[in-house]
């Protein structure tokens, strides 16, 4: 799965998501991708995300929406909310989920339980940032 | 006038370096820094974030070591099926794809249901008469397909052998 989110000069955020899915998957198996909300989030006034991992837990746990949902009513920095939303209902939800964020302000939220987490981001005019692994 | 972000990822995985080796290492480095910067110009020249995000996911779907598009994972029947989706937090307007085989870039359809249909998620054969009907770009189901994806399905489906028999 690759992903993307952005602000843009205008005050404008938008987020977007790509999948081939798992391997081995059912034929016609959809995982949190396409699903709005789950996988894919974007709100203006308060924050974008895009995830991947499991589908299966990110939709039942409707990731991206409980990170917007975390921001708005609870003030929640985006970085904290991140951690929040993949942890949530941990004791009925497996499966690994990880996503990245960025609030109306610009301010990035990355967070994977996985090994390594494909990510790079660059804001404004500072140098880019690539990373694989936590170190 | 804010300053301007963009935040990409290319999947998270459960692999350690070895399993990656460096070569490969490399070149996802490589593909990120591509993605990355192709969103940034969009963002650096004044153009819209919607537009930033489609382009920094689209060049990932070109690159076949990243599991969307060309390089996407393999299903149980040896199939490629894609699902992508979009979202403008300014009109909050959404566009979503499943199930497509043969559409060349599944983010440029989300882009193109967010802009001109009434719907929010199409699938399978409806979506690709959609792409059709908008004139996107097709490619025959080969081109999707690579060594390392297959590889991938028959470990997979090696192991679920195994634990079977276990």
């Amino acid at each position: 799965t690759v992903g993307a989110v952005a602000l843009d000069k205008n005050g404008n955020l938008a987020a977007a998501t790509s999948t081939g899915g798992l391997v081995n998957q059912h034929n016609g198996r959809v995982g949190d991708t396409p699903i709005i909300g789950a996988g894919t989030y974007a709100n203006n006034e308060v924050c974008a995300i895009s995830c991947t991992g499991e589908g299966e837990g990110i939709m039942r746990a409707v990731v991206g929406h409980e990170v917007y949902a975390l921001v708005k009513y609870l003030k929640m920095p985006i970085q904290e909310a991140c951690q929040q939303a993949a942890n949530v209902y941990k004791d009925k939800i497996e499966g690994d989920k990880n996503l990245i964020a960025l609030d109306s302000q610009g301010t990035i939220g990355i967070y994977y339980e996985t090994d390594l987490m494909f990510r790079a981001f660059k804001k404004g005019q500072q140098p880019h940032t690539v990373a694989i692994w936590e170190d | 006038m804010k300053d301007f972000v963009i935040v990409i990822h290319g999947g998270a995985e459960n692999k350690t370096r070895r399993d990656i080796g460096s070569d490969l290492e490399a070149a996802y480095r490589r593909g990120l820094e591509e993605a990355l910067l192709v969103g940034w110009e969009i963002l650096n020249s004044g153009g819209a974030a919607i537009d930033a995000v489609e382009a920094a996911v689209r060049t990932m779907e070109n690159n076949y070591i990243f599991n969307a598009g060309k390089g996407g994972a393999y299903t149980e029947k040896y199939k490629n099926e894609f699902d992508a989706s979009i979202m403008c937090g300014q009109t909050l307007k959404a566009g979503a794809v499943a199930g497509v085989q043969r559409v060349k870039n599944p983010i440029n359809l989300a882009k193109t249901i967010l802009d001109k249909s009434k719907h929010v998620l199409l699938t399978g054969e409806g979506a690709e008469e959609f792409a059709l009907e908008h004139h996107l770009e097709f490619k025959p189901i080969e081109y999707f397909r690579t060594k390392k994806q297959l590889d991938e399905l028959e470990k997979t489906k090696e192991e679920e052998k195994v634990k079977e028999f276990d």
